[in-house]
């Protein structure tokens, strides 16, 4: 562990308390992508399913739970209580296109063919894609909630921070894992648009707005 | 230590 990853999982954690902040005191889930955070439930399930098999930290463990469970939550939260506010016309990225896709990948690139080692390669590709629905979303609106915009930046600076960590690593440990740092920077570089308007419009205290 | 079984990170 270093002060990078750590900050990373923070903020990865910090992303997920705004989205619920903002369900909460909006009662909406407008502007959110139900797919989007349906992709991290699977991301999240398939990564962690050696929460049975291989302990590392209790550090580890919590937030793997915490993942889990708050990815069904807001699902929960979308479909049930605040089911009224969601406009699935604007949800219209075709994301069998991404489960699909990641799978192939999975297959082509996996470490190892075992099943639990070819889920973690499918969920790393997934999460690399998963904000897309997201991102398509955004640009149909062409503008978005304050609150959203925080959401998505602390995501996306959560992915930056762990291309830090990887040098780092690489720098220290030699440590290097092929598929999870491509995948990062293909991830981290669809915000490249999101960071630019956020940090020229959102944080001079502007509107969210696409030019 | 690269790949397998032993991912540390989340």
């Amino acid at each position: 562990m270093n002060i990078f990853r750590l900050v990373a999982d923070l903020m990865h954690l910090g992303s997920i308390l705004i989205l619920l902040l903002k369900m909460f005191t909006s009662r909406s889930c407008a502007g959110i992508s139900f797919k989007t955070q349906a992709l991290y439930l699977i991301v999240f399930v398939t990564r962690y399913l050696d929460l049975f098999t291989h302990f590392v930290s209790v550090y580890n463990t919590f937030m793997k739970i915490f993942f889990i469970s708050s990815a069904g939550y807001i699902l929960y939260m979308m479909r049930v209580p605040l089911k009224d506010t969601y406009n699935k016309h604007l949800d219209a990225f075709r994301w069998e296109f991404l489960l699909g896709g990641a799978g192939v990948l999975a297959l082509v690139f996996t470490h190892k063919y075992t099943v639990i080692e070819t889920l973690w390669t499918y969920s790393i590709f997934l999460e690399m894609m998963a904000i897309l629905p997201q991102l398509l979303q955004l640009q149909r609106t062409g503008e978005a909630e304050t609150i959203t915009t925080h959401y998505l930046f602390a995501l996306g600076a959560y992915r930056a921070l762990y291309i830090v960590n990887w040098i780092y690593r690489y720098e220290t440990e030699h440590h290097v894992d092929a598929i999870s740092t491509m995948a990062g920077i293909v991830q981290t570089a669809l915000y490249c648009d999101f960071f630019y308007v956020y940090f020229t419009r959102v944080l001079k205290g502007k509107r969210f707005k696409l030019p | 230590q690269d790949g397998g079984d032993g991912h540390d990170e989340l």
